[in-house]
Formats: C-alpha cells, sequence, structure tokens
C-alpha cells in the first residue's frame, strides 16, 4: 500500500517504527517546507529524529516543541504527530500557522526518549527513564526531566539510580538531553521550548528548581491563562497553570528551567490529560480530543512569541 | 515483558505534611517496589502510585493504619494493558 499520511490513524497509539516511517511520509508529502533532521542518537544507539517546519530564510528565530521525553507518557507521542500534521496541513490554509511560518522554524521532537519509548511497547509499559546503564548498581535508567543543567541534583530529583527521578551521574549525562543542548545552543535563536508531559492538566513555567520566580514571571503567567482558557473553550478540560515550583513541586534539572536560564524565555511544560481516571493508560479514544483541544494553547504560546520578538 | 495482573493504582489524599513525609517512606521501601505516577508534594495534591499485586495489602495495612485515606483509581493495570493493546493490533489491521 502507498505510504501516505492520510491512511495515518492518528486516533491509535503507535510503535517507534510506525512514528518514524510516518515522519518520512509527512516529509514526502510537504517537502518545500518539512524535513527530518537527526540531531543525535540515543544511548541504545537509536537516532533522535527533529522535525524541521521552514519556509526559507536562514537562522530564523524558532520554536522547540518536544514530546515523550518520559517513555510511558503516550499520550504525549500521539498528541505531538497530531500537531506536526496539524502544522503541515496548516501553512497556506490556516492563517496564523502562515503567519507564523513565514516568520519562524519550528523544530519538533516527537519521540525525545525513543529507547524508553521502544521498552515501553517491549518490555515495560509503565518505563519512563532512559535505558542507560548505571555503574555499579542494578537499576537502569536516569529520568531526563531531572538531567538538565538547571539547579541540576537538587530537591525534587534524586540521586539514587532505583529513583524514577534519579537526575543522573552529572548534567546532560544522557545524549538524549545532550543533543538538545547541543542543538539549541548551535542553533542560538530559539525563542520558545514548549516540552508536553502527561498528565495532570497543568501549563506549567519556571522554575521548578528554586522559589525565586522568573524575571518574566507576571508575562508568562498571563499567557498561560490565556492559554489554559483557550484549551478548556474547546471541551472544558480544566487546567491549573504556574510555575512548578508554585502549582507543583520542587523539581530540579528540568528542560524549561534549563531552557529559560539559557535565555529562551518563552518556556512552557505541558501536563496533558487526564487529572487521574486513566493516567498514564488514557484510551486512545481521547488522543484526538486531547490533541485538539492543546493545539489553540500551543498556537497561543507560537503567536505570542512570534509577536513579542526579544 | 512484564505484567501487570492485579496491580492497582491508588489515589492518596495526605492530609498534612506528616502524611506526606510517611508516603515518600512507603516510596523509599525497594520491596514493596511502589511506582508514584504522581509524587506526594503536599495536602493539597493527590499522590497517585502504583502498587504491585503480592504488595496491595501491605501498602493498604500501612495506609489505613496511619489514617491516610485512598480510594482506587485503577482497579487492574493490566486489564487497561491488555485493551489498549487489542486496541492497537485492531487499529493496525
Amino acid at each position: 500500500i502507498e505510504r501516505s499520511t492520510s491512511t495515518f490513524n492518528f486516533a491509535s497509539y503507535h510503535t517507534l517504527d510506525e512514528i518514524y516511517d510516518w515522519m518520512d511520509t509527512l516529509v514526502d508529502d510537504h517537502p518545500s517546507f518539512v524535513s527530518k533532521i537527526q540531531i543525535g542518537q540515543s544511548y541504545e544507539n537509536r537516532p533522535l529524529y527533529v522535525l524541521k517546519f521552514s519556509t526559507g530564510g536562514s537562522n530564523r528565530s524558532a520554536i522547540w516543541l518536544d514530546t515523550g521525553i518520559h517513555a510511558r507518557e503516550w499520550i504525549t507521542q500521539a498528541t505531538g504527530i497530531w500537531t506536526a500534521n496539524k502544522i503541515a496541513k496548516g501553512y497556506g490554509q490556516d492563517p496564523s500557522i502562515t503567519t507564523i511560518l513565514d516568520s519562524m522554524d519550528i523544530f519538533f521532537e516527537i519521540v525525545t526518549n525513543p529507547d524508553g519509548f521502544a521498552f515501553t511497547h517491549s518490555s515495560n509499559r509503565m518505563w519512563r527513564k532512559t535505558r542507560s546503564i548505571n555503574a555499579g548498581s542494578h537499576c537502569v535508567g536516569v529520568d531526563p526531566n531531572r538531567n538538565w543543567d538547571a539547579g541540576f541534583g537538587g530537591s525534587g530529583s534524586s540521586s539514587n539510580p532505583c529513583s524514577e527521578i534519579y537526575c543522573g551521574p552529572y548534567a546532560h549525562s544522557e545524549s538524549e538531553v545532550k543533543a538538545i543542548v547541543d542543538f539549541i545552543h548551535g542553533h542560538g535563536n530559539v525563542k520558545s521550548v514548549i516540552s508536553i508531559h502527561s498528565y495532570s492538566q497543568m501549563l506549567l513555567f519556571p522554575y521548578g528548581y528554586k522559589r525565586t520566580p522568573a524575571a518574566d514571571h507576571q508575562e508568562l503567567n498571563e499567557l498561560a491563562k490565556k492559554a489554559v482558557s483557550d484549551l478548556a473553550a474547546v471541551y472544558g478540560t480544566k487546567y491549573t497553570y504556574g510555575s512548578i515550583m508554585g502549582t507543583i513541586y520542587m523539581a530540579a534539572g528540568t528542560t524549561i528551567d534549563w531552557a529559560y536560564d539559557n535565555g529562551v524565555k518563552y518556556s512552557f511544560t505541558f501536563e496533558l490529560r487526564d487529572t487521574g481516571r486513566y493516567g498514564f493508560l488514557l484510551p486512545s479514544t481521547q488522543i484526538i480530543p486531547t490533541a485538539t483541544e492543546t493545539w489553540p494553547a500551543l498556537l497561543d504560546i507560537m503567536v505570542h512569541t512570534l509577536e513579542h520578538p526579544y | 515483558e512484564q505484567l501487570f495482573v492485579g496491580d492497582q493504582v491508588l489515589r492518596v489524599m495526605a492530609s498534612d505534611e506528616e502524611q506526606i513525609t510517611l508516603l515518600r517512606v512507603l516510596g523509599e521501601q525497594a520491596e514493596l517496589q511502589v511506582d508514584f505516577w504522581r509524587h506526594p508534594t503536599s495536602p493539597s495534591h493527590p499522590a497517585d502510585l502504583r502498587v504491585p499485586f503480592p504488595n496491595l495489602q501491605a501498602v493498604k495495612i500501612f495506609l489505613e493504619s496511619n489514617s491516610i485515606s485512598y480510594s482506587i483509581m485503577i482497579e487492574d493495570v493490566q486489564k487497561l494493558l491488555d485493551e489498549e493493546k487489542k486496541t492497537m493490533t485492531k487499529s493496525r489491521r
């Protein structure tokens, strides 16, 4: 059967190979502005693929999106696929998407932790971390959302390799994290980082590793308020919002704290559906509604980033 | 492939900081293999924990003996996983 994104079932969960195949069809379907780049390799030497949406220019300001950094949060990779398809289909059709892509690039890493994701399909559906071997311990893996150089090793992470929030032997020890660090540093013009997790229905911004409010707390808070309001307008799904520390807990070494400390002002984490009925086992019937309601919130952040250059 | 037959996910409502501390102690007892889906953070936030079937009774006794209230969020994790796998297979067909 001729591969095409139009036969891909967005309302189902998929394996790593199916997602990587789908990426190639998305590029094939939109060769003028969608490409696939590899930013590195995972611990088990799987490629780390990023979809690049670019309509031209050189070193334009950019938006970074990632899903699946925690392997078991399957709704996030599935939402990432739907969202990437929305962006590709929307250029030239949807005024907001067209305006954004006429001025900025979007980089989207859908399977940010491929080793962990493959492991959830093959061996342990509840796996969260990377699959790196920890010297001197029988426990495997590092929490890739505690491994960033932002309050690294602080409270809200653990130095115990058997913990689900193990920060790793040192900051950026995980190749999956280091690849993004190097990419964003190398690009030098990333203006927004949006890292998508589940579950709890929250929209969070820095900081998690310290109580001090971010310098842009007010602006980020206002933007989050608008985004969760537009999200709720779709199906009534209620999100809470605020800084990581103020809304949920201390968390050291997170993606968005690192991004913010490295000059990326518009850094947000989504915690998608639900609030605690199915948790990480969200039925696939909720994939499209979840992705559909998340889209206006993502668009709010991307449009705000476009309209507030810095 | 690891199975989760009979595993349950408990939603725990700690009523004060002391109970939050007790939940953290529970999480550190490696032999109970408790997997926090939502970590205990503050009395205003529920904690969700997946408990392997063999350790369910011990964990529930611990919670009840410390008057920590809980409800069962997922009765049998493996049932949901089987459903998920069936749906994926059907979709693939």
